[in-house]
């Protein structure tokens, strides 16, 4: 069975996106088969393969409101074993309508469990709050990856985050677990970054990935030509260190 | 009576709380009266100014729900006419809360409605969703203001808060209007930038500010320090762009 990664954290713009995205592309060179799930309404993960946002048939909502399988729902990409589960709109609704349910945190977990699917990963992007829709990743997922961005206000949000982890883990899934903590954004022409990074590795440790993702205008660019910066420019530092990274979270197992 | 101005964006990380953060700062230094709203559970803005995000006396919960007046929630930064209403973790817990209400979204404009005071302006810095904090800032707000950074995916979303804006507009707010747009973070090492800058002046015009904010160190540095940028480098290129943004917005009435 595929093992699921939600990558979150309620900062906003620390590479939540530009990670779950090149990482899971990096994987899929590496021929494993990938499913990523854009659970963001803004959709910036779909919109990063060059993908429709709100294609009404194909989508994200569909599945998780039970309308459509998985099977019917999925969009494949012109990377072969990498497919996504594209973000629409009507995903912001999601908590009003399942406002009723006995159980609206764990819509996610029961729609992916229905679906027989030989991938061997399944990322979750989610967006820049811990609102219902991140809450069902998390109950869905076996384990949370977390960027930050080596710039100080991000840091101060972590802590919150791993509150929010720890409710999800006591109350409604025992099996989540921290993967590991990936560096974004690094900056080399100023001391801040490397202070950043020193106070992240001397509280989480190995917990942290040794990849750094370096600042890196090609990545930032890759969104605008509809294509994962592995596709864009591979010979690019931000290509190579999501190649890096996917090595290293292959070897953690 | 003053002019409440909500910064807002779905977008994550693009300069909401270091454009509220500065811009009221730079005005505080034209003399004028300014209140800072953080809305946002992060307390992003709480932090750039050095102040504790969990003093549960004093915050902006502690106003919204009622519990105190204006007067006793404020706190006086450092900076002669500037007061802020500090964020807390309890923030977060506001749509539930307001649930049962019969109109959660105008909490925080009664709230204010109620509460005599001499400011200018009051800025609102918001969370990056448009969930029930956000939508209480535009209900409350005579404008928005939105900040985009000079990143492709940051111009993708501008469409969706647009229509955001406009239903609040019909259905809630019908004073609400857009003060403007701010460039941030514009890097000239790219073209990116400058594309980006092209389009969204293409689109909107005169609403766009002049003053464009650039990509500068000094900014992220400053709130380790607990001061905004005007006070930790007043001299840096970002200190004065956001002092330009402050007499441009002042101009524009
Ligand atoms: N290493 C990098 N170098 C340069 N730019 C980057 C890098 N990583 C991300 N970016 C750019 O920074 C911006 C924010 O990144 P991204 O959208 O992935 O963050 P996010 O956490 O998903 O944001 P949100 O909170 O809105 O979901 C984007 O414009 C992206 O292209
Ligand atoms: N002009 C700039 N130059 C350099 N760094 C900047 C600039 N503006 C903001 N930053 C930094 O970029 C990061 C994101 O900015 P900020 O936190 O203000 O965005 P935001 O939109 O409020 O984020 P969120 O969506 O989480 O509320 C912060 O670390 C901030 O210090
Ligand atoms: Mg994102
Ligand atoms: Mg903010």
């Amino acid at each position: 069975t595929p093992k699921i990664i939600a990558i979150s954290n309620q900062k906003g713009g620390v590479g939540k996106t530009t990670t779950t995205v090149n990482l899971a592309t990096a994987l899929a060179a590496f021929e494993k088969k990938v499913l990523l799930i854009d659970l963001d309404p803004q959709g910036n993960a779909t919109i990063s393969f060059g993908l429709d946002r709100n294609k009404d048939d194909k989508n994200t909502y569909q599945f998780l409101i039970g309308e459509k399988t998985l099977e019917e729902s999925v969009i494949k990409t012109d990377i072969p074993t990498l497919d996504v589960l594209a973000s629409s709109l009507d995903l912001s609704g999601i908590s009003m309508e399942f406002n009723s349910l006995k159980k609206p945190q764990f819509q996610l977990q029961q729609a992916l469990l229905k679906s027989a699917s030989s991938y061997d990963y399944i990322f979750i992007d989610c967006p820049p709050t811990v609102g219902l829709l991140t809450v069902n990743a998390l109950v869905a997922a076996d384990n949370i990856l977390i960027p930050i961005q080596c710039e100080y206000l991000s840091l101060e949000g972590v802590v919150d985050l791993l509150k929010t982890v720890e409710r999800i883990h006591c109350n409604f899934n025992p099996k989540l677990e921290i993967n590991g903590f990936v560096l974004t954004m690094f900056d080399t022409r100023s001391n801040l970054s490397s202070s950043v990074e020193e106070d992240v590795r001397s509280v989480f440790g190995k917990k942290v990935y040794q990849t750094v993702i370096p600042r890196n205008i090609r990545i930032a660019e890759a969104p605008s030509h509809g294509k994962p910066v592995l596709l864009y420019d591979w010979r690019s530092k931000g290509a190579q260190s999501y190649i890096n990274l996917a090595s290293e979270f292959i070897k953690r197992g």
